[in-house]
């Protein structure tokens, strides 16, 4: 029942598959029931969003947005020589393009705001990535980022310290406390055999994963496969397959609306604007809940070349395609049920140090860890989420190492693959791998360490130093687990969706931001230009009245004795040559007594020069008259009873 | 931009540090951190470009303007190492290096 008058909505397949039914996100009863996003705000930290455009700027957020690359509040996009900074526009444009606007398309979370923080067109360092991480987090829920380190099938690298710091500050404090939602791209590094695992925004525990499958549900040739990636959804696979139509920005050679974007870079996008649409239904989801219900409604397909393999949980996790297919309804109708997970339990081994040689396959270097029921007394953790294992290793080529851990359950992990590119002579210095396979698991037992080399026989043998396993998991038993798979199953049908049913939700923390109102140098410099020609102008005319001023009362007031004011003529008055201003001075009676002086002096003064008119204060003239030192006065300068003393 | 593009090379606008600093405890404990952000970053002979998004205590020393000179660069650097690995207050600090990430 759902009809938008969006020229290109029926060619968006990943909303709606006509051609291929259920080859979608499965949204279309999800908008039907009036939930698009409402209440929350997605940020695209990427190279800007061009949010003028006619199919983003009625959802667009400016609270939420900012230009790091040239430090101001706009995020706009730059125009380049490559024509390639649409990439912000198109993803924002997945998440909330505006409906029924006759304009190209419509986004997931079409009900929802959209903020840019551009952060990718220009230098990037750590600090730089640690300010974006966290930039309006009261304001941003989800962040989308459709980037990471080089996917050359070489390259280990992630967030460095700042960033990492961000992560986990944005998942503590971000959204009033219930943690910020972080949705990475796995990486399009699948033609260099690369894996995401060694990708450390990618295999981090504060981040969802997402990959993608193309319109056939198969893995495309650009997808990477991860022991770390929670889920997929739809993109572009090769040419002869549809990609993702959304809005694009109109610089350049920009049209406003694209039928070409894809790669996992929009995939991702689509989950954050699913994850839109459950924090609307449910808005005190914490980051790990959202983990949580990926996890428990991802949808396993049939794929042959995907290795499913069910854990002791009951989930089904494969390294191409993680835990299934995001479903949007599912998604949010378990959102609308779910009761937050309990604490974040961990465990971490000592470092383990080892230093044994790694052998050539078919042989493996095999180590063991028991975690024991004493062990985990402490934090009460009884099931898994991520399993991570910290190693280092020396080896005169990288790429030849194969890494795998096994859970109790004996549930395989390949979290290092061999990468047939990856050539570097300095192994692993306390790179840290991870796997959500063993989701739902019992963490108590023996954790087992598998590392082969796959290389050349004729190179040195490499060495695992040391290593050191991380558990992350709560104090849900294996039976609470099985019970919230039950729980969640009953809500399929859609009947808690709908606004009588609402489950209570705490009101969440007050935390201040950094900056309500910062000015940015640009603004500052003008301030200060503007500031700096006002001093100037007012210090010159001050310099020129005080200047006229003091030749006036040399040449005709304060040559002797008191200042006299002087005498101003019916004439003068007429012709509007009088001076306008009352004296600021106190007339003195002889005798001594002062009275004020109310008005201008009078023409009777003989000694009263003539007439001052405005003008007639020129630089030499001392307009101290005030100050003009106290002189006895020969009485024939006395004028009546009164005399003025300025 | 060009040469400032590689990665590893020195960030945008010329060295940088971030700093940690250990932390105070009571009220007043940004104001007191700030002071000794500024303190420290003169000591080095840097600028204190303010705390670093929403990280407590971590703080961002920028090079002064002015200093163009390879030799000058260098030796700047040497004073900025030299003095926030000895200061006590310094938990931990490292020079800002361009990342390499690509969108996907």
């Amino acid at each position: 029942s759902v009809h938008f008058n969006d020229p290109k909505y029926p060619q968006q397949w990943h909303l709606n598959n006509r051609r291929s039914p259920g080859r979608d996100i499965n949204v279309t009863g999800v908008w039907e029931r009036n939930v698009t996003g409402r209440g929350v705000t997605v940020v695209v930290v990427d190279d800007g969003v061009e949010h003028t455009i006619q199919d983003i700027a009625p959802n667009y957020s400016p609270e939420g947005s900012y230009d790091l690359n040239s430090n101001d509040p706009d995020p706009m996009p730059h125009p380049d020589v490559e024509n390639g900074n649409h990439h912000g526009t198109r993803c924002a444009g997945e998440i909330a393009a505006v409906p029924n606007n006759s304009f190209c398309a419509v986004g997931v979370a079409y009900g929802s705001r959209i903020a840019g923080i551009r952060v990718l067109d220009g230098p990037l360092t750590d600090s730089m990535e640690a300010v974006a991480f966290n930039k309006h987090y009261q304001i941003n829920d989800i962040y989308s980022c459709s980037w990471g380190p080089d996917d050359d099938g070489k390259t280990v690298d992630g967030p460095h310290q700042l960033g990492k710091a961000a992560l986990q500050h944005g998942v503590i404090a971000g959204r009033r406390g219930f943690g910020s939602i972080f949705v990475v791209a796995s990486g399009n590094g699948g033609q260099h055999n690369d894996n995401c695992n060694y990708d450390g925004y990618a295999n981090s525990i504060y981040t969802v994963t997402i990959g993608a499958v193309d319109e056939e549900g198969r893995m495309p040739f650009y997808a990477e496969e991860c022991a770390s990636m929670l889920a997929v959804t739809f993109s572009g696979g090769d040419k002869m397959l549809r990609s993702i139509v959304t809005t694009d920005w109109d610089l350049q050679k920009g049209t406003g609306c694209t039928e070409g974007h894809t790669g996992t870079s929009a995939a991702a996008p689509l989950a954050a604007g699913m994850i839109a649409l459950m924090l609307q239904v449910r808005p005190c989801l914490t980051w790990r809940d959202v983990q949580h219900i990926i996890v428990f409604t991802a949808t396993q397909y049939e794929d042959r070349r995907a290795d499913w393999v069910t854990n002791e949980a009951g989930f089904s996790h494969s390294h191409q395609h993680g835990f299934g297919l995001l479903n949007a309804w599912r998604l949010v109708n378990a959102a609308k049920i779910w009761t937050s997970v309990p604490y974040l339990a961990s465990y971490v081994s000592p470092v383990l140090k080892e230093n044994k040689a790694i052998p050539l396959s078919p042989h493996s270097l095999e180590v063991l860890w028991n975690v024991s029921r004493t062990d985990l007394e402490m934090s009460g953790l009884k099931t898994l989420e991520h399993v991570a294992v910290t190693v280092s290793i020396t080896h005169p080529r990288r790429g030849s190492l194969e890494l795998k851990l096994f859970c109790p359950s004996g549930m395989m992990s390949l979290i290092g693959a061999p990468r047939s590119m990856d050539s570097d002579p300095n192994g692993f210095n306390d790179w840290t791998f991870s796997t959500v396979r063993c989701w739902g698991e019992r963490a108590k037992g023996t954790y087992r360490l598998m590392v082969r080399d796959v290389g050349d026989e004729t190179l040195q043998p490499g060495i695992l130093q040391q290593w050191q396993l991380t558990l992350y998991g709560s104090v849900w038993s294996p039976v609470d687990i099985k019970d919230r798979q039950r729980l969640l199953e009953s809500a399929m049908s859609g009947k808690y969706l709908h606004d009588g049913f609402t489950l209570p939700c705490p009101p969440g923390l007050k935390i201040p931001e950094e900056d309500g109102y910062t000015i940015t140098p640009n603004t500052l410099k003008t301030l200060v230009l503007v500031g700096s020609f006002t001093i100037f102008w007012t210090v010159y005319y001050m310099l020129e009245i005080y200047l006229s001023q003091r030749n006036v009362a040399t040449h005709r007031v304060c040559r002797s004795g008191p200042c006299h004011w002087p005498q101003r003529s019916q004439k003068a008055r007429e012709e509007g040559t009088e001076l306008e201003s009352v004296p600021l001075c106190n007339s003195k009676d002889p005798d001594g007594v002062e009275t004020e002086r109310e008005g201008p002096p009078t023409t009777s003064d003989p000694l009263a020069p003539d007439l001052l008119a405005p003008g007639d204060w020129g630089p030499s003239q001392d307009r101290s008259t005030l100050n003009c030192p106290h002189h006895h006065l020969a009485p024939d300068l006395l004028q009546g009873k009164e005399e003025q003393i300025c | 931009l060009a040469e400032t593009d590689r990665p590893g090379a020195q960030g945008p606008g010329g060295l940088s540090w971030a700093v940690h600093l250990d932390s105070l405890e009571g009220e007043g404990q940004e104001e007191t951190l700030e002071q000794q952000a500024d303190a420290l970053a003169q000591a080095a002979g840097l600028l204190n470009a303010g705390r670093i998004g929403e990280l407590q205590g971590y703080y961002l020393f920028t090079q002064p303007a002015g200093h163009q000179q390879e030799q000058q660069v260098e030796a700047l650097r040497q004073q900025a190492e030299t003095v926030l690995a000895r200061h006590e207050a310094v938990r931990w600090h490292s020079e800002q290096r361009l990342l390499k990430r690509a969108k996907r």
